[in-house]
């Protein structure tokens, strides 16, 4: 998983 | 962004309105633990750091700010706003907040997908969010009062959580190597803790009565 998309979300 | 985040962040979203609400208009805070307020401020602190370095959109941007200064702007009323801080019920709020900070510390130090100062504190801010309505709970026990602003401020922040539950289910369907353990077993965990209040509080619906 990409450094992003689980930092995407609040 | 699917429906079942957009929801979830609008259910949370209407939580703070709501209490803000209550606090503002009624200038009261009387069933409100400012405890699990303090917990939610220091959530947000910890995970809002990249705010600056890491810009995902507007929305997340703007979420965000909404997010740490309404929970910062709660915190203040209930402790220095002259009229608020005196509905603060302090003899009944006394579940000890700070047993829940070390131990999501220590764990967030143990158990976290990279050791790194923000994503460990990211990590710390998923596992006190799970635990940071206890205080709350313990309060509307004490207080045995849901038919209120508080209990809906309860009722849509126990909700969001469950509506992400919904979101990571959608995105792990979705989106290949979306795969999140921790956040999964902290939000899981964070739901089940509300499981108690939803179900008084659908009685309470079903009963169409105040429920003790």
């Amino acid at each position: 998983s990409t450094e992003s998309d689980s930092k995407d979300e609040l | 962004m699917n429906i079942f985040r957009l929801a979830g962040d609008m259910t949370h979203l209407a939580s703070v309105l709501v209490l803000l609400l209550k606090i503002h208009t009624i200038k009261s805070c009387a069933g409100v633990s400012l405890r699990t307020q303090e917990l939610y401020a220091i959530v947000f602190a910890t995970r809002y750091l990249d705010i600056f370095t890491s810009f995902v959109s507007v929305y997340n941007t703007f979420m965000k700010l909404v997010f740490l200064g309404s929970s910062f702007s709660i915190v203040w009323y209930m402790r220095y706003h002259k009229a608020v801080h005196r509905t603060y019920d302090r003899e009944q709020d006394t579940f000890r907040h700070w047993f829940l900070v070390l131990p999501c510390l220590v764990l967030a130090l143990l158990i976290h997908e990279k050791f790194t100062f923000l994503e460990v504190l990211w990590t710390f801010s998923l596992y006190l969010e799970a635990v940071a309505i206890l205080p709350q709970l313990v309060l509307l026990q004490r207080t045995r009062n849901i038919d209120n602003l508080t209990g809906q401020y309860i009722f849509l922040l126990g909700g969001y959580r469950g509506l992400y539950i919904l979101n990571w289910i959608y995105r792990y369907f979705t989106e290949p190597h979306f795969v999140h353990w921790i956040t999964w077993i902290a939000g899981l965990v964070q739901t089940l803790l509300y499981a108690d209040f939803f179900y008084y509080y659908f009685l309470r619906f079903i009963g169409g009565r105040g429920v003790e």
